[in-house]
């Protein structure tokens, strides 16, 4: 499954879901094969990707649960080498019904382990607002965890919290977890308080922080309306311009570029 | 307690602490006694109403394990008429801890009915994003949940997943709940997905939406930097004014104006 990346931050409404499809178009169309695994059962990265929720034979809930194989539930997209293994509302179950599994924090780790279609460079897991069974999973399975952190004063307020629940992961969960990097999302560098938020992030985060921020655009909110990710919806924004570059920036991270 | 409202909705970032605070300082410079209940382990609206969380003796974790009365744990704000029962991180921890109590829907439910002091004419409950335990106990105590709508697609999306889980804690948990109303929040209506939501949403809900939007107002995302609602910040702002309004037009519902 290539390089696993969770997008993960229980702050709500950050850019978690924007990032995921946004990014993994990105590394799509500079030539890697992606898989998006939407562990958010609001579903916004399936829809976000134009797939059809109700139309769906088998979603990761089924994968979990061992009624469907990763291979038979993972979708194509309509996009360049860009792949879906998606959410349906199912999911909550899951989270309930995890909790009394001895292996509760590596249900997800385990699906993906067992997987033997083909390989996939990049795998980036879309994670919902919280820090409960499936986010600990994400993180459980995950590479590294890429962090969307919106430029306002709650969005930062939260970021301990995260960083706390990542450390305590590699303490007992997965020493592997690295952090593969924080994006600045809905940034505006007209308004002041924008401004503290990423000056102290890159004081406090230094190179972490991708250099490349991604601003407040109307067409990244726009695009999900029409299930494509901006790139392909407007390939000449901001928003997709930024998203490109934070792929080729993540690219260089990793030495393939 | 007077009227009990829960601030909820699943999706993150839409505005429900923001609701949540700038309401209850509004409804409370009219004169109304209002107490907010922080029910998200963020503690967003404790901090946003200028609370120090490191500094607190007791939060409402305590309460919720009966550590602590509710009437020894709710603080005065430095804001007219305005009280918080603040939140910590521990509450993340009783979200676990209810799941094996027989009564877990009930358990705030149970907390707010045993106060014994100086009454409140609303009680606004701030809710985490998610459907969990916590905000399943919000709702099980609340006479109405107030639903903040932003404007966007995916926003749009979890709305029916809200809507059935009202049904399903009417049907089961709480046949008083009723839906106090649905608050369009971070509208923008030079902006074609905006202006088409927000259709939709009257189209589908009538009366329930209230008249006055919130429009994206830069001063409603510093004002919490400083510990403060929007109208104590800056009370000429469209922020402040549209939150006052709202206030105005849920008092002519509850027939208090
Ligand atoms: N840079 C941006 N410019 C404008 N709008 C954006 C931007 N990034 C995200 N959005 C919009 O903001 C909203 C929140 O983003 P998104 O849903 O991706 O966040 P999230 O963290 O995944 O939310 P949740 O916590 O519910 O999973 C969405 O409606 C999205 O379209
Ligand atoms: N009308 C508005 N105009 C501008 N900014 C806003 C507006 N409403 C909320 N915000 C900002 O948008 C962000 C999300 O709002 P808020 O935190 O209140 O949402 P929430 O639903 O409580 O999020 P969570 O799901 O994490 O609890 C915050 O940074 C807030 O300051
Ligand atoms: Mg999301
Ligand atoms: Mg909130």
């Amino acid at each position: 499954l290539g390089k696993i990346l969770a997008v993960a931050n229980q702050k709500g409404g950050v850019g978690k879901t924007t990032t995921t499809v946004n990014l993994a178009a990105s590394l799509a169309i500079l030539e890697q094969r992606v898989l998006v695994v939407d562990f958010d059962p609001q579903g916004n990265a399936t829809s976000g990707l134009g797939i059809e929720k109700t139309a769906l034979a088998a979603s990761n809930y089924d994968v979990l649960c061992g009624q469907a194989t990763m291979a038979d539930t993972i979708l194509a997209s309509n996009f360049h080498k860009l792949y879906v293994l998606p959410a349906t509302i199912d999911l909550a179950a899951a989270e309930v019904e995890m909790a009394d599994e001895v292996k509760r924090h590596h249900l997800l780790a385990a699906v993906l382990n067992q997987y033997q279609g083909e390989p996939f460079d990049y795998t980036l897991i879309d994670c919902p607002p919280a820090l409960g069974l499936l986010t600990l999973n994400a993180l459980a399975a995950a590479d590294q965890v890429l962090i969307p952190l919106q430029t306002e004063f709650y969005a930062l307020e939260g970021l301990s919290q995260l960083i706390s629940t990542i450390r305590r992961i590699r303490k007992h969960i997965n020493p592997q977890l690295g952090v593969g990097g924080i994006v600045l999302t809905m940034a505006d560098r007209r308004n002041k308080l924008s401004r503290q938020v990423e000056e102290e992030a890159r004081n406090y985060f230094g190179k972490q922080v991708f250099q490349q921020i991604v601003p407040r655009n109307v067409r990244l909110s726009e695009a999900p309306s029409f299930g494509k990710p901006v790139l392909y919806h407007d390939v000449k924004s901001t928003g997709a311009q930024a998203y490109l570059e934070i792929a080729r920036e993540l690219l260089q991270r990793h030495e393939r570029l």
